[in-house]
């Protein structure tokens, strides 16, 4: 039973069921409203407060902690299947504020509020002194590894011009000097012959996206680049998009459908 | 923030009820 606090709300533990479900809820609207960056999977619950609502209902008020997975935002992969970043690779943690109103046995989100942050520095280097950290994302060696990285998938991708669409994460390491990149990428109107001035091509009204990882390792004189890209399916452009922030409510009884065929995948 | 522990008379241990369980690991 709820836990009486004489104060208009009640406790329940963070592990009960309905706190549980209240934050998958949560999580779900968190990573379908999230428009840049890696899907975030559930942590920890770290407070719940149980709120009567009238006439009907009840709000839970969730505070939770999120960790980044490998799992692009635009990457159709269910959250169930994505690997959490690792804190050696210098991940993302996020935290949120959640009211999610309990009625009919349905969960629904009403508010939300996240902020993410890299791990620190020093609690990556406590785990592994010779690990990468996050670079930024206008580092010249970031944007010189992203635009070869383009170039190359694009050169071999003998069709659509792939434009960029956001560097999502970057990592320089020690010599032998290496970048690592995550960038998207979308289709353009353009082929990649007729791509000669890239400003020209426009993203198709049917997005489709693709996600790489590319490696620059720098030895003397030399320089090897490794790109891979796995495209997604198209998705056709929702009627209306908050840019924003996350619309008031989400009813989760009906997610979006993943798409009917696995992503593509191009190297 | 003052909580009852429960209804008056009760034994036992109280009971933690949060934070809940860490899923992946602690940061």
């Amino acid at each position: 039973a709820p836990h009486a606090t004489g104060l208009g709300f009640s406790e329940v533990a963070c592990d009960s069921p309905d706190a549980e479900q209240a934050a998958l809820t949560a999580v779900d609207y968190l990573n379908q409203h999230l428009q840049r960056g890696f899907k975030h999977t559930l942590n920890q619950v770290d407070k719940v407060k149980v709120w009567p609502r009238r006439p009907f209902g009840e709000v839970y008020e969730l505070e939770l902690d999120t960790l980044e997975t490998t799992c692009h935002v635009l990457d159709p992969t269910p959250l169930a299947n994505c690997s959490v970043r690792q804190l050696v690779d210098h991940a993302v943690e996020g935290d949120c504020d959640f009211h999610v109103l309990k009625q009919d046995g349905q969960f629904t989100v009403m508010h939300a509020q996240c902020h993410s942050n890299p791990d620190s520095a020093e609690d990556v280097q406590k785990v592994c002194p010779t690990c990468a950290l996050l670079a930024s994302f206008n580092d010249s060696r970031v944007v010189n590894t992203v635009n070869a990285a383009l170039n190359a998938f694009n050169e071999r991708n003998n069709g659509t011009y792939f434009k960029m669409v956001e560097i999502s994460r970057a990592q320089n390491t020690p010599p032998p000097v290496s970048t690592f990149v995550e960038f998207v990428v979308a289709a353009t109107d353009c082929t990649v012959q007729g791509a000669a001035d890239p400003t020209k091509c426009n993203l198709l009204a049917e997005k489709q996206y693709g996600f790489c990882k590319a490696s620059l390792v720098r030895r003397l004189e030399d320089e090897e680049l490794s790109v891979t890209c796995k495209v997604f399916q198209k998705q056709p452009q929702p009627a209306s998009v908050d840019a924003a922030g996350p619309a008031p409510a989400v009813d989760q009884a009906a997610p979006p459908a993943p798409p009917a065929n696995p992503p593509a995948s191009l190297l | 923030k003052v909580v009852q522990s429960g209804p008056a008379g009760a034994a036992g241990p109280a009971v933690r009820l949060c934070p809940g369980r860490v899923r992946h690991f602690r940061i």
